[in-house]
């Protein structure tokens, strides 16, 4: 899928 | 989960516990900028708002618990606990929340990543985060004198958000996942602002000596 969403980090 | 995103939580994880260590054992905030601690309240705040609603790993959820908590207990015990409050540097920090609040919020509202309530408040989250640190490297650099918990303290913040670069770096090349450039710049300031603090610390540790500011 690529890209940075959902946002998995903190 | 990598092990640079893992050392960079744990690295955030500790920095904070070094705070509270000092807060609550020594029950001293001497050194410690409350506009700095009242900002990062504010990060968290706006960026787990997804909390709930985006569940990732029990992990994600329970460090997001962590940071919430932790920010805003910080931001208690230096403003109302009876004797923690009496040793915070009211007069030298002078930093302005305001200052760095709206812009970030302003910028947010104009450059974000897509234009919903929960990605302009994520994307506001990350801004402040970038600029949380400078009223707290104000204090320092006023401070002089800073003890070892408050030279830690700082360290491992910067060192949290270093590692975190690395991890994006190690993510590009391994997963299909990339972060967007907003997060890449904020991530990089966040880490060059520090940089000159870094650079000092590693000195007086080099030289076993008291860590100490130029004016």
């Amino acid at each position: 899928k690529g890209g940075s969403e959902p946002h998995d980090e903190l | 989960m990598n092990i640079f995103r893992l050392a960079g939580d744990m690295t955030h994880l500790f920095s904070v516990l070094v705070l509270l260590l000092k807060i609550h054992t020594i029950k001293s905030c001497a050194g410690i900028s409350l506009k700095t601690q009242e900002l990062y309240a504010i990060v968290f705040a706006t960026r787990y708002l997804d909390i709930f609603t985006n569940h990732i790993s029990p992990y994600n959820t329970i460090m997001k618990l962590i940071f919430l908590g932790s920010s805003f207990s910080i931001v208690w015990y230096m403003r109302y606990h009876k004797i923690v409050r009496r040793s915070y540097d009211k007069d030298q920090d002078t930093f302005r929340h305001y200052i760095l609040i709206l812009p970030c919020l302003i910028l947010a509202l104009l450059i974000n990543e897509k234009f919903t309530f929960k990605e302009v408040m994520w994307t506001f989250s990350l801004y402040l985060e970038a600029v949380a640190i400078l009223p707290q490297l104000v204090l320092l650099q006023r401070t002089r004198n800073i003890d070892n918990l408050t030279g830690q303290y700082v360290f491992l913040l910067g060192a949290y958000r270093a590692l975190y670069i690395v991890n994006w770096i190690y993510r590009y090349f391994t997963e299909d996942h990339f972060v967007h450039w907003i997060t890449w710049v904020c991530g990089l300031v966040q880490t060059l602002l520090c940089a000159d603090f870094f650079y000092y610390y590693f000195q007086s540790w080099k030289n076993n000596m008291k860590l100490q500011l130029p004016a």
